[in-house]
């Protein structure tokens, strides 16, 4: 009664019914399961302060210093079962929103974020992230694709080419991510694809995060002079943009989540196209 | 005769550094995102005459006698083509393609209105389906970008998704018909779900 599972084949994900997160992931074709939670937390943007003026900004991503904001504790969710797809629809506040899918013979879940608009009434920015947290220990590793590459390792405060003293403790370990992250403990790998270009770390070993939205009150002074708050309109009514997109997730045996890495990322690259009309089928197959 | 050309000037412009970043202004940005715009818009109507061709077996293009659409906003479920009433007498058939160079089985799902709709395969075959009720969520973001971003006051949000599982050739395309469900009662391998919240 705890629990509710939901996968309609080996891919298996289980979230608390009294908490409404994501608590397990398990592919029972390949034996892995992992213990995880997902949640949506922000970074308040730093406005500039005494010992050093920078705000965040379009070109700097630069938090106030405290730790990110957790949208919620516990999350409504509404489950959906089919013989195609399985869905759980969570709302984390009111304006975080998503849903997890696990479709038949789909080894991955997709997960569709809808974030905005981000509220600055109190008089912050916000840095919006989605973090995935397990008990994996990594060893300050993990990795990022090279401009859709190559996934090269990254070591947390650390280049291999020079001596870097960290300033910034989350955005000197952010990467810029167009295909995905993961890491691994040497037994299992967590894998997280993107279908936009984000920026993503690992804070913590066992954690990912990727930042999938952001609205912000300050110009960095770096060039761009306006502050980062697109917003859209209807009537002279306006608000900030609300983000709608996917992020897929996977479990592999260590050293088997490169070929679903390779060949998923080409599919959420090139998707089927789709296109209709409206035809009496007869003559359509006649002709 | 519609064209990529406008894409490839859109996609060209939008390699600037300030394009890769978003760190243009906001006044280049929308600019960045007309020309983008109006460059698939064109591409778009290139794509529907291409598979108006290799979908007939007339020699050429121009006597294809039937015209595509697609859908853009598929993700904030606004798709004129799939909400239209579909008839017994006239299908909604959907062309899938496939870009890449491997055998593909996805899941298609496109908003309807109806709940007694039936697929089938373009042999013929009924292929299960699942529909799953448009969440409140999606409708809000339907009106207000619709509304914001093509200038139209869209009609009633559709109620359902409509979910099936296509299979597609490397390279290659395949055809499925959706019209009103008369006989589903008489194809035992066709299954069909309707799955409330809980």
């Amino acid at each position: 009664n705890e629990t509710i599972e939901i996968g309609p084949g080996p891919f298996k994900l289980q979230f608390s019914s009294t908490s409404g997160q994501l608590k397990r992931i398990t592919n029972h074709r390949t034996g892995v399961d992992i213990p995880i939670n997902q949640s949506f937390l922000w970074y308040e943007a730093s406005s500039g302060d005494a010992a050093d003026g920078q705000a965040s900004g379009a070109y700097i991503f630069r938090p106030d210093g405290a730790p990110p904001v957790p949208s919620s504790s516990s999350v409504p969710l509404k489950v959906i079962q089919g013989p195609l797809v399985d869905e759980v629809h969570q709302q984390f506040n009111s304006w975080i929103y998503q849903v997890i899918r696990v479709y038949k013979e789909k080894e991955h879940a997709e997960i569709e974020f809808t974030i905005g608009p981000i509220p600055t009434d109190d008089g912050t920015g916000k840095e919006v992230i989605t973090r995935l947290m397990t008990n994996m220990v990594t060893n300050s590793t993990f990795y990022t694709d090279s401009n859709g590459r190559d996934f090269l390792k990254r070591v947390r405060d650390y280049r291999a080419d020079w001596n870097l003293q960290v300033t910034q403790p989350v955005s000197g370990n952010y990467y810029p991510l167009n295909l995905g992250i993961y890491s691994t403990d040497g037994k299992s790998e967590l894998s997280v694809l993107v279908d936009r270009g984000v920026g993503g770390s690992s804070i913590k070993d066992g954690e990912i995060e990727i930042m999938l939205h952001r609205r912000l009150l300050y110009d960095d002074s770096r060039g761009v002079a306006e502050a980062l708050d697109e917003q859209v309109c209807v009537n002279y009514a306006c608000e900030g943009l609300t983000v709608r997109g996917n992020y897929y997730l996977s479990v592999d045996q260590f050293g088997s989540g490169a070929h679903w890495r390779r060949t998923f990322g080409q599919q959420i690259y090139s998707p089927l196209l789709l296109a209709f009309a409206h035809a009496d089928e007869e003559s359509w197959k006649s002709s | 005769n519609p064209s990529t050309l406008s894409l490839g000037d859109a996609l060209g412009i939008a390699q600037h550094h300030d394009a890769v970043t978003g760190t243009a202004k906001q006044h280049t940005t929308n600019d960045y995102a007309k020309r983008l715009s109006y460059g698939a818009s064109e591409a778009e109507k290139s794509v529907d005459v291409a598979l108006s061709c290799i979908t007939s077996s007339r020699n050429h293009c121009a006597s294809a006698a039937v015209s595509f659409s697609q859908c853009n906003l598929l993700n904030i479920s606004y798709c004129p083509a799939t909400e239209k009433v579909i008839s017994v007498e006239k299908s909604l058939v959907v062309v899938a393609y496939n870009p890449l160079g491997w055998y593909q089985t996805d899941f298609v799902r496109i908003p309807v209105n109806d709940d007694k709709l039936a697929v089938r395969d373009s042999d013929g075959n009924y292929i299960a389906t699942q529909l799953v009720e448009v969440d409140n969520i999606t409708s809000s973001l339907r009106r207000l970008y619709v509304e914001a971003y093509l200038g139209v006051s869209p009609k009633e949000t559709p109620k359902y998704w409509l979910i099936f599982q296509v299979s597609i050739p490397p390279i290659g395309w395949n055809t499925y018909f959706i019209s009103k469900d008369s006989q589903k009662v008489a194809h035992s391998e066709y299954t069909s779900s309707y799955a409330t919240m809980e």
